[in-house]
């Protein structure tokens, strides 16, 4: 099973 | 459209830009981001920028209020406390006024840099809704497979699997009933089909969506207004 991965991950903070 | 899976939201206002909308929902997976332009509205002022911050369920109960047909106005003064709904009827002989009481939100906003794409498929609204609404019946995954030729999406669960392939096609007479598939590289990507029920809400608002895949990336999916968009970002399942 794959796991769900968050957007955090991806696309930085402001 | 979004008030399942986000319940409080900043409206920015400004001049320029209308009215946007950056949220994330509690798990992080999935980040709305709403636009809509000034010329969207009859008439459209903001003397200064503003935020306001919305308890969407709240905001729905208001919205409920009026009538399709009444014409509604949302005013807020400068560092306002509350957001006031007019409902006017055309003849003018029925009005109505609400005020909802705006929050302080406390929302980190997330940068998203313009990203390379691997495709681009663009289908119609009811068709991709068809398809979440009914894999989510039989895996709690939904896995989409692009290759030139086709999309192809794949549930694969404790009762059995299922899969859905469209091929695409130009219709002439109505273009918003063509699929369309513009590749870079195929790409197999699995999403939450949780999430994928939650952005077909999103399926009156446009007669098609447009989705845009990369390799072990967030998917865009995009809902165009008429003048803005509603885009969702989903984060994919993958082994790390």
């Amino acid at each position: 099973t794959q796991k769900q991965q968050t957007l955090a991950r991806f696309f930085g903070s402001q | 459209s979004i008030k399942d899976s986000v319940k409080l939201c900043n409206f920015n206002c400004s001049q320029s830009q209308g009215i946007t909308v950056q949220a994330i929902d509690d798990s992080r997976v999935l980040l709305i981001a709403l636009k809509i332009d000034a010329g969207s509205f009859q008439e459209f002022r903001c003397d200064k920028d503003l935020v306001l911050g919305l308890d969407l369920e709240s905001l729905s109960k208001i919205l409920k209020q009026g009538n399709n047909e009444e014409y509604l106005t949302l005013m807020a003064e400068d560092s306002p406390d509350n957001l006031m709904a007019v409902f006017e009827d055309k003849k003018k002989d029925r009005i109505s006024e609400f005020s909802l009481k705006l929050m302080d939100i406390d929302s980190d906003v997330l940068t998203i840099d313009d990203m390379e794409t691997d495709c681009t498929i663009t289908l119609p609204a009811y068709e991709f809704a068809k398809i979440a609404k009914d894999m989510k019946t039989l895996s709690e995954s939904l896995k989409i497979v692009v290759t030139k030729d086709s999309v192809k999406f794949n549930a694969e669960g404790q009762i059995g699997t299922g899969s859905v392939i469209l091929k695409p096609h130009t219709d002439m007479d109505k273009p918003e009933e063509s699929v369309k598939i513009e590749l870079n590289s195929p790409v197999a990507l699995t999403f939450g089909a949780k999430y994928l029920n939650d952005i077909v809400k999103a399926t009156s608002l446009s007669s098609t969506v447009t989705i845009k895949l990369t390799d072990k990336s967030p998917a865009l999916f995009e809902y165009k207004l008429p003048s803005g968009y509603l885009r969702y970002y989903l984060a994919p399942k993958f082994d790390d």
